[in-house]
């Protein structure tokens, strides 16, 4: 995962 | 977690409670896009298939199965509980126009090549406009219901209150994403005619119409 992506999102 | 993106988060599940209380009390859904409920299982199951191999955290999961199961159910409810109350001759959006240039745009704008990563931004264009059949039924039918309006209300504002949580982040974090930021500021430009009338109309207790 990148730092820069937001996958910790929903 | 901050507090923007939890209260957007809770809109987003207020928004489905909402439609299904909807759908279940007036024993109908009428006024309800299916096209777009199905564009929603789309974006769900395919920006949540890291279910399947990494782990955020307890709430994140619980979220994300949720979102994945209401949504199915809300087509379950549309297509075979209550069937007859689905008129499809005004749910009449091509959803290829969206689904077809949001897949371009996700093989240009990714995070890597991965089939997992351009599902993922795929599923973030995708849920920029998956609300368009919706608004469009109702811009042709020219009023709704106001439960449906609330439900599209609670919808806007999840994304509406991503946008402070963004700022919120880059300062916190000095995080940026750009292809969620750029596609949250497009869904959230979609609900600004919407919320116009919801402020002006609805919530002074008059019945949501259009001027014809």
């Amino acid at each position: 995962d990148s730092d820069f992506s937001a996958h910790d999102e929903l | 977690m901050n507090i923007f993106r939890f209260f957007g988060d809770i809109s987003h599940l207020a928004s489905i409670f909402i439609l299904i209380h909807k759908i279940h009390t007036s024993r109908s859904c009428r006024g309800i896009s299916f096209k777009t409920q199905v564009l929603y299982v789309a974006v769900f199951v395919t920006r949540y298939l890291d279910l399947l191999y990494s782990w955020v955290s307890l709430y994140n999961f619980v979220m994300k199965v949720f979102f994945i199961a209401s949504s199915c159910y809300i087509l379950y409810l549309m297509k075979v509980r209550f069937r007859p109350t689905n008129d499809p001759s005004i749910d009449t959006f091509r959803v290829e126009y969206l689904v077809g240039p949001c897949a371009v745009l996700a093989l240009i704008f990714n995070y890597g090549y991965a089939v997992t990563e351009v599902l993922w931004s795929f599923s973030i264009f995708l849920e920029s406009v998956a609300i368009l059949p919706q608004l469009f039924m109702l811009q042709r039918t020219g009023e709704a219901e106001t439960i449906t309006t609330h439900y599209l209300a609670a919808l806007g504002a999840y994304r509406t209150l991503y946008i402070p949580n963004w700022i919120y982040r880059y300062f916190s974090e000095g995080y940026v994403d750009p292809i969620a930021v750029t596609a949250g500021l497009v869904q959230t430009g979609l609900y600004l005619d919407f919320f116009y009338v919801y402020f002006t109309k609805v919530l002074q207790g008059q019945k949501f119409e259009l001027p014809a």
